[in-house]
């Protein structure tokens, strides 16, 4: 997966991921957009999969956006063993959709998801819907390892988060980091828009054949969230 | 070509086991295809524990999301089994 979060030149915070995951082919046939609705109002709104309860992608309008990307650490039966002893685990995906449904803004978001226990590893990251408001939370099953604000990821108003740690190179045969980094930079700060970071998480290999959907949102202009299932 | 996600409402206001079925029941191989992503996704060695979850579901999942991944299984005529694990398959393969 690939996550950007970004600051276009008049303080918009914007949000674009690419989610990668074996098995596209079915993955991609169950792909939906869902708006989630009280009294006829959406509360928050996510891509994710038919029968998949739990979000790994989503924005509450003028609040934040979210979405997880895999962090693969230790064995599957930790995951599996804090499951079951730890019962204030959540599963990452649940997790997300309970922020969504009950974080009022991005301050909220962001401390629920660093200090909730979860049963996997991951990379929480986080757009607000004000000006400097963007960070990448690597999560550890109990409590969070690092939070990267975007004013401290230079050149300052974009943060890119793959499957790595941000403070270790990424491997030389999946190095999606550079190739978005390098995107972004040529597009330019002035130059954000749903089209441009479209065409950003286009970019070989950030785009690749994993990609299941791609997904360019804004929580301060919730309307703005286009989704695309991508056919690499 | 890329294509649009189908898109759908999902309305919070209904009992949890009553606001998925309008949305799975649109994706008829969705049962035989979730078989086949578990089988080769989750390591073996995992179903039992993901089935004991799966039986005490309610002391490991909150009610609400417990009631809705019943509410599919129902919608789809899937085991509860199969929901489960291919709600948790994400944090399994997390490894």
């Amino acid at each position: 997966c690939t996550s950007i979060v970004c600051q276009d030149s008049k303080g918009q915070i914007w949000h674009a991921r690419n989610l990668d995951y074996s098995y596209g082919d079915i993955l991609r046939s169950i792909t939906i957009k869902v708006d989630f609705q009280k009294g006829g109002q959406t509360v928050y709104t996510g891509v994710t999969f038919a029968g998949y309860v739990g979000l790994l992608t989503g924005q509450r309008p003028q609040a934040f956006t979210v979405t997880v990307d895999e962090r693969d650490q230790g064995q599957w039966w930790m995951n599996l063993l804090i499951a079951i002893l730890d019962q204030t685990a959540k599963p990452l995906s649940l997790l997300v959709r309970d922020v969504l449904a009950t974080s009022p803004t991005y301050a909220d978001a962001v401390e629920v998801l660093s200090s909730t226990d979860t049963e996997a590893d991951a990379y929480f990251i986080v757009g607000g819907a004000k000006s400097g408001e963007g960070v990448v939370i690597t999560k550890s099953r109990i409590g969070a390892d690092d939070l990267w604000y975007m004013n401290e990821a230079a050149p300052g108003w974009f943060v890119v988060e793959t499957n790595y740690d941000h403070w270790v190179l990424p491997p030389t045969d999946d190095n999606r980091r550079d190739p978005a980094v390098n995107a972004m930079k040529a597009m330019g700060q002035g130059n954000i828009s749903v089209t441009s970071l479209y065409n950003v998480i286009s970019t070989h290999p950030v785009l690749n054949n994993k990609t299941v959907y791609s997904i360019v949102m804004s929580a301060a202009q919730p309307t703005a969230l286009a989704s695309w299932i991508r056919t690499p | 070509q890329d294509s649009t996600p189908q898109a759908f409402t999902v309305n919070l206001d209904l009992a949890p086991a009553q606001r998925w079925g309008h949305v799975v029941i649109k994706f008829s191989k969705l049962a035989k295809d979730a078989h086949k992503v578990i089988a080769s996704l989750v390591p073996e060695d995992a179903i039992p524990l993901v089935e004991e979850i799966g039986s005490e579901l309610d002391s490991y999942l909150p009610l609400e999301y417990a009631d809705e991944m019943r509410g599919i299984a129902t919608a789809m005529n899937a085991s509860l089994g199969d929901i489960v694990l291919v709600n948790l398959a994400y944090d399994i393969t997390a490894f």
